[in-house]
């Protein structure tokens, strides 16, 4: 995350670190006990080796071995089921279902086919880069204002395709997704409800001016998502 | 203590070649003699009045015939004769050296830049001592490039243009005459060595290491002399050594820049013969079990990797054939399963590719015969899956056989189940006719539906 500041645990339970090789490969974001929700591109294929991936979830810091070790559970994932065609999400059925602490929550997700009104300020959450701007290996969060497609589409000069699938947000220079963030959630709020709207996809440079980050827009894909939860489980 | 070196291992074998010779000042000599000793005696030139080249073994007679030419001399010809086996010297007929080639007795004369060499017998234009008077063993012959003196450039010798004294002859390594693709397993050249330097065994000897790779047994595998080889799909070309400490090693072969072959018998759709060019993207077995990408270990330990068959296109965990069985095969994921033949894949002499099928809208009116998964995992009956179903009694009659169709209204397209139980449904592989419309959506559509109508639950 470039800009922003730093998480506390309890603020952001349902993100996950994927790990590969265990170093933070991308984020994402726990929407059942045994499910995450990411980015395809975090995987060389739908049919990757996944002896050398596990995800994290329950800590804040990448390298502590302190106190925050023992909150940590680590799971390994079973299977990876691409998403529809061009959607760019996978979901990772991990090898057991997470244990529900109070570090580790599961995020509910939007109803779908629903939208975030233009302007609102929501919330993106991740381990990646921060291009100097601190607080790297520590889980930060960055506040970004939802861009429509219009307008999101006009800032991108049309060369990227910002369909009904897609949302954006941000916009602003030196607050933003960056690499490493990829996978993770975009989590809008309503009261204390919250709700994960988007996941962040590989995209085209970190936190520019007049370019939003793009998002894959959860709503449009929640069919999806349940009908894999009602088949898989 | 080494047992003695087998001098067989100095000559390249012809089985059923008969030189003949039209020149009557060429010699030979005869006697009953066992292979060995008869290339041991040609080897030293022992009791020999000329420098002996080669020499026939006449199996019927089980007697030695030593030569003072070989097939590169002028008159001399070739002929078939099934009982006699024509045992060459090595050194004489190859055009290649070994390291810096000091045993070079080839018939090159000309240097790297195209200058014809002095003979070595003459002092002009340059004088010099390398006479072959005062150099026997050198085979200081003709103007045939040598290397007396052991230069590390290799074979060298005295120009006939005054103003360059000497130059090498750049005569190519052995190694290096002919490349090799993939693991070798078509390398015919002339490498004799391991990697290390140590000599190869000839393949049929069996000593001083036993072993079953007998050229009468693999008559295909090019098992000739004591040649750098692959019969078995090793990394690359190997051999037994001479050592007896040491059974085998690799050969360091030069790797070919492209692969010409390539592509030529290459199918993607369907396979020819056992389909070892087969470069598809089925990664399913025909019981809808994924295969085990090539790279993994996991479930099932196994040495087909990229690494270890680099022309083979292990990628990811598409079916292929590394190994020339009948067919394309891979590794299951299924722990119970080790290997299984993607019979899945049409042969492409019986069964055309299927031609491209699209759908339009959200494929709900789809009633094409299609019944894969996007993966390539067969779809299950509908009828056997109506209780996982929702789909209403209407919905229930478009639902044939095992095809794709999309009761549910999908908006991503057609799907079906399978019976896979680690991909129980999937979308299938087809796609939209036409590109959706609404790739932008207009400024007055937003979508008036909350995402916030959630209630938690337990």
């Amino acid at each position: 995350i470039v800009g922003g500041a730093p998480v506390k645990i309890k603020e952001a339970s349902w993100m996950v670190s994927i790990q590969k090789g265990n170093s933070h490969w991308c984020g994402g974001s726990l929407v059942r006990e045994d499910w995450v929700l990411t980015d395809k591109q975090c995987f060389s294929s739908c049919v990757p080796d996944l002896a050398e991936y596990s995800v994290w979830m329950g800590f804040l810091h990448l390298n502590d071995t302190g106190r925050e070790e023992s909150e940590k559970q680590v799971l390994k994932i079973s299977h990876v089921v691409c998403g529809p065609e061009g959607s760019n999400l996978a979901l990772l059925k991990l090898s057991g279902a997470a244990l529900q602490t109070e570090n580790v929550r599961t995020i509910p997700l939007p109803v779908t086919g629903c939208a975030i009104p233009e302007h609102t300020n929501c919330t993106m959450y991740g381990w990646g880069e921060t291009k100097g701007t601190g607080h790297d290996g520590i889980m930060k969060v960055v506040q970004l204002p939802i861009v429509s497609n219009e307008r999101c589409n006009a800032y991108h000069r049309g060369s990227l395709p910002i369909t009904e699938s897609r949302l954006c947000a941000g916009g602003k220079r030196d607050e933003g997704v960056c690499e490493k963030d990829y996978g993770g959630s975009l989590v809008c709020e309503e009261g204390d409800f919250k709700v994960v709207v988007g996941v962040s996809v590989h995209g085209r440079g970190c936190a520019r001016s007049n370019r939003p980050a793009i998002f894959v827009n959860v709503p449009y894909y929640a069919e999806w998502i349940h009908k894999v939860f009602k088949y898989y489980s | 203590k080494h047992p003695r070196r087998n001098s067989l291992h100095d000559y390249r074998k012809s089985d059923g070649i008969h030189l003949f010779k039209t020149d009557s000042s060429l010699l030979t000599k005869s006697k009953s003699l066992s292979e060995v000793k008869c290339a041991r005696r040609c080897s030293r030139n022992k009791g020999l009045s000329f420098i002996c080249r080669a020499f026939h073994f006449d199996q019927k007679t089980r007697k030695c015939h030593w030569l003072s030419f070989d097939s590169n001399t002028p008159g001399v010809k070739k002929e078939q004769d099934f009982s006699f086996d024509l045992y060459e010297k090595k050194d004489y007929t190859r055009e290649c050296i070994i390291g810096e080639g000091s045993s070079y007795k080839g018939i090159k004369s000309v240097t790297k830049t195209g200058l014809k060499c002095q003979a070595w017998a003459s002092s002009v234009p340059h004088d010099h001592n390398f006479l072959p008077s005062r150099f026997k063993r050198k085979d200081l012959k003709e103007n045939y490039c040598r290397n007396p003196n052991n230069e590390t450039s290799g074979p060298w010798c005295y120009t006939t243009d005054p103003d360059i004294r000497h130059q090498s002859c750049e005569i190519p390594q052995c190694s290096e005459v002919e490349c090799m693709t993939c693991n070798g397993e078509n390398y015919r050249g002339p490498m004799d060595h391991t990697e290390t330097g140590k000599e190869c065994q000839r393949w049929d000897l069996t000593r001083p290491h036993k072993h079953t790779f007998h050229p009468k047994r693999y008559p295909d595998k090019g098992l000739n002399d004591n040649y750098c080889r692959n019969p078995d799909n090793r990394l690359r070309p190997w051999c037994f050594t001479l050592d007896p400490q040491t059974p085998w090693e690799y050969c360091n072969i030069k790797v070919c820049d492209v692969n010409a072959k390539t592509d030529i018998d290459t199918t993607t759709k369907c396979f020819r013969g056992q389909g070892e060019q087969y470069r598809g993207t089925v990664a399913v077995t025909p019981d809808g079990v994924q295969c085990q990408r090539w790279d993994s270990q996991f479930p099932h330990n196994h040495s087909y990797t990229p690494e270890n068959y680099k022309c083979q296109d292990l990628r990811e965990n598409y079916c292929r054939n590394p190994d020339g069985a009948e067919l394309p095969w891979c590794f299951t994921v299924d722990t119970k399963v080790r290997t299984a033949f993607c019979t899945n894949i049409p042969r492409c002499d019986t069964e055309p590719p299927a031609t491209e099928e699209c759908f339009e809208g959200n494929g709900e009116e789809y009633r094409g015969h299609l019944s894969k998964t996007r993966s390539g995992v067969p779809c299950a009956m509908w009828e056997d899956n109506l209780d996982r179903s929702s789909a209403t009694n209407s919905e229930i009659a478009s639902l044939e056989n095992n095809f794709c169709r999309n009761p549910d209204k999908d908006k991503h397209g057609p799907w079906c189940y399978t019976n896979n139980s680690s991909v129980p449904w999937d979308y299938c592989m087809i796609k939209p006719c036409k590109p959706s419309s609404n790739v932008i959506p207009t400024k007055s559509d937003p979508s008036q539906i909350s995402c916030f109508r959630h209630k938690r639950i337990r």
